[in-house]
């Protein structure tokens, strides 16, 4: 599995890439 | 300044040098490490900063703050980024998926979030990190040997206010 993406600061999510 | 080899020796070479200072051995004593305001920074691997002095002969270490910022709720800090952005020195914590279920290891190594701060500079006392809740336009790089911040203005490609992560 590969961990790796973008994480918005403000809301606190993670986009997968 | 680098760490190298399998133990993470901190080292040093200045323009003309012939060979690497090393500065510190041990078994990887530091996470990262950064050029800042003329000086270098160090975080040890247990969150502590230390500024060096390289320019004399005999490199001068400065404890600039001891006391790292830690997470609650559980969540264990899986990395430990120093990034400079507008002239402000970021710490950034990441950490890893937190799940209550301890059976499901699909989450295992999954990265959870992140948390910045930046160091906050008080001229009466010793520096101290600080949360910072948003860092605007400006986007984060984090790599595994250095990281970058760049403005959302300038590179439209890029989300403001948004870290991005590789597979460490």
């Amino acid at each position: 599995v590969h961990d790796l993406g973008i994480f918005n600061i403000q809301e606190k999510t993670i986009q997968s890439c | 300044m680098i760490t190298h080899g399998e133990q993470g020796d901190l080292a040093f070479c200045r323009a003309g040098d012939e060979s690497w200072t090393i500065l510190r051995r041990g078994f990887r004593p530091y996470d990262d490490i950064i050029y800042h305001k003329e000086r270098f920074y160090t975080l040890g691997n247990h969150g502590g900063l230390d500024a060096w002095d390289v320019s004399s002969s005999s490199p001068k270490r400065t404890v600039i703050a001891q006391v790292p910022p830690v997470l609650t709720g559980g969540r264990v800090i899986h990395k430990r980024y120093l990034v400079e952005s507008s002239g402000d020195l970021l710490l950034v914590l990441r950490h890893d998926y937190f799940d209550d279920d301890a059976n499901s290891p699909s989450q295992l190594h999954r990265t959870g979030g992140f948390k910045v701060f930046k160091l906050e500079e008080r001229s009466s006392m010793n520096p101290r990190w600080v949360e910072v809740k948003s860092i605007g336009d400006r986007v984060l790089f984090l790599g595994d040997n250095y990281s970058v911040s760049i403005s959302a203005r300038e590179f439209p490609e890029c989300s403001a206010n948004c870290i991005y992560f590789t597979d460490d």
